[in-house]
Parts: C-alpha cells; structure tokens; sequence
C-alpha cells in the first residue's frame, strides 16, 4: 500500500493521539 | 487418569500444499460424557517446576493436564460448574497456575479464575464479573479486559491481578457501540484495539483509560473478530477474520485479511486476503493467530493453516473419526497446534 492512499504518517502516532485525546 | 496415546498410523492425511511440520504427537480424551467446548495451553508449577499443560474445557468442567514422561498427557485437577456452562476459556498470557473461563449460555454471564490453593492441594474458582458480557482477552502483565453493557451504557473494564491474589479495576472510556472484540498491540505496549459491531475499529491508552480513535473500516467487514495486531512505521496492521464474510469472492473465499491503518487520519487499506486454495468451500467458524500463523475452523469441518507472510494456505486438516473439528488453538506455552472435537477428542500438533 502506498503511503498516498493512507495520508501522513507518524511513527510516534500513539503518543500523539494521547496528547490530543480528552482525559 | 483417562489417557489415550495415538499411535502414528492413526495420522490424518494432510493434503498436498505443503503440511510443513505439522504432525499429531500426543491425543487427550475427556471422558466426562459432555460436550467439549475449549482448549488451550498454560503454565503450571507442579511440585517446584512449571510445565507447559494444557487446559481443556467442557460444557461443566475444566481439566488441567500436566505432560508426562511418555509424551502422553495426565489429569492432574479439573474444576466443575453445576448451573451455567462454560463457552470459552480465557488464557492469560504471561500469568503461572491461573486460567480465566467464561460462562454463559449464548453470552457470557460470568468470567472466573480457576487457580489451586497454595498448597497446590485443591482447585479453587473466584467469581470474577458478572453481568452481559460481550467481549474478554487475558492481556500481558496480569490484566483481563472485559466489555458488559446495562441498558443504557457500556462498561470497559480492565483487571489487574496482584501477585497477592487481589485485583485491582480500571476503566477505559466507552464507545458509543458494543465492543466485539480485543486485542493488544504488538510494539505499542500501552495500546489496547476493539472492534465494534458497527464495523469500527478503536484504540485505547491502556494506562490513561482514553478512548483514542474510532476508525471505521469499511462495509465489507461485518462482525470483524481481531486475531492479531501490530503497530510498525506508524502504521497499525490488524488481522480480521469475518464471520459474515461471502463464501466465494473473485480471488477465492476469503478466511482472513490483513488490513493497514493509519491512526492518525484513520485511513485504511486491505494488504492481504487469506483465501481457501481451489475447490476447498467454507468459511470462518473460529480460529486463531500466534505469531506468522493462523489456523483456522471452517463450515465443512476442515482446519485450515496460513502462513500470513507467505499468504496462502500451508495445511489442512480434515475431519477425522466422522467427527468435524469444533475449535483450534495455538499453544502459548510452545509450538504445539491444539484442536478439538465436540466429542471429547483433544489432538495435539
């Protein structure tokens, strides 16, 4: 699969949805 | 003690693909006379050395067997249920001398842990939940994952188990549908997936209880059971199997399929179908994925093994003694297949 088809890409993406999740 | 060895005559014949190193080396009968619903593998410590056994489950009684020196297999305690029967055994993956089993009749209604006293002497069970239990996976470092639902809410909910023999609970925020079922995420250790009955797909921080993402996957898959989930170059790949799937597509009736997701734009693609080879019908009833390899029930009774890199069909097992296979499993404990027959007949592969 080509990284297009998925849009960006964060390797670090759990932390990050962490941050920006309600508590 | 009710042992039966098989001797190697009694092999059944995988067929041509390519059986690998699949080979039947012990069978286990339980002779309780009711109906065999589960089997799977555990560590237990048996006078100072823990022993890879296997745990056996019917309808109202548990069997631990510990392996004996013959290569054969021996009762060693069993645990019975007199009202509500038992649907499934829950392994605990990293956990010695404890086992969880689900109750219920077509849902589950209890979750117990069967363990010993510390004597090693007698088999006791502790009552765990209760309630409309839709989902439950044993997760590493000691906890069970549950997900119940009252008339108006859901309860995510996870238990921690002391090494004391207490439990401590924690609960992970809701989604708004009902969960179907859990898996952990291999490389994220914090990282908890569901699949939901509305075709969604969500992730959890294990540690802070958020409720992360809801990512929906798509129509075509329907009633999605996850085996099997990694995170790698920030990418989440899952392996699905579907119940509901179509018996035949244009590349063959898919079992399995692979799929890639971006958390973070919760965009999704399909990698890899895991289709039956030509002239094989049926399709999922249950199965199970360890590492690079799925095994898997299907409707006409046959099991049937997928390497996933490889991504065809390596071995199938067909039905034996007139008696279609019920349920298969991967051992935890080593590389043993472990399958089942509603009749009471373990193989061990």
């Amino acid at each position: 699969c080509s990284q297009a088809d998925l849009g960006p890409i964060s390797i670090n993406w759990f932390e990050e949805l962490s941050s920006e999740a309600p508590p | 003690h009710s042992i039966e060895q098989t001797e190697l005559a009694d092999v059944p014949a995988c067929d041509s693909l390519n059986p690998g190193n699949l080979q039947l080396v012990s069978k286990l009968k339980n002779h309780s006379g009711s109906c065999s619903v589960d089997v799977s593998a555990v560590w237990w410590e048996i006078a100072g050395v823990k022993e890879p056994c296997i745990i056996t489950a019917c309808e109202y009684a548990v069997s631990l067997w510990k392996p004996l020196d013959t290569g054969q297999w021996g009762k060693l305690y069993s645990w019975h249920f007199a009202e509500v029967p038992v649907l499934q055994i829950v392994p605990m993956p990293d956990v010695c001398n404890l086992v969880c089993v689900a109750l219920g009749n077509l849902e589950i209604r209890e979750i117990r842990a069967l363990l010993c006293s510390s004597d090693g002497g007698c088999e006791k069970q502790v009552l765990l939940r209760t309630g409309n239990i839709h989902a439950v996976l044993g997760l590493t470092q000691r906890r069970l994952v549950s997900s119940s639902r009252t008339l108006c809410d859901q309860q995510v909910e996870v238990m921690t188990f002391a090494e004391g023999g207490s439990e401590e609970k924690q609960f992970l925020m809701p989604p708004e549908e009902t969960v179907l079922t859990f898996a952990e995420v291999q490389g994220t250790q914090e990282a908890l997936l569901g699949t939901t009955i509305m075709n969604n797909i969500v992730i959890w921080n294990l540690k802070t209880g958020q409720l992360l993402k809801k990512m929906h996957i798509g129509d075509s898959y329907q009633a999605s059971v996850c085996h099997k989930a990694y995170s790698e170059m920030g990418l989440l790949f899952v392996v699905l199997s579907h119940p509901c799937a179509k018996e035949r597509e244009p590349s063959g009736s898919p079992v399995f399929q692979l799929i890639a997701i971006n958390p973070k734009t919760a965009l999704s693609v399909g990698v890899m179908l895991y289709c039956l080879p030509q002239g094989q019908a049926g399709r999922f009833l249950e199965g199970d994925v360890k590492d690079n390899f799925a095994a898997a029930v299907l409707t006409s009774g046959t099991i049937a093994i997928w390497d996933l890199l490889l991504g065809h069909c390596t071995a199938l097992l067909p039905p034996i003694s007139d008696q279609n296979w019920s349920f298969v499993k991967w051992s935890g404990t080593d590389s043993h297949l472990l399958a089942g027959q509603k009749d009471g007949n373990i193989f061990v592969y």
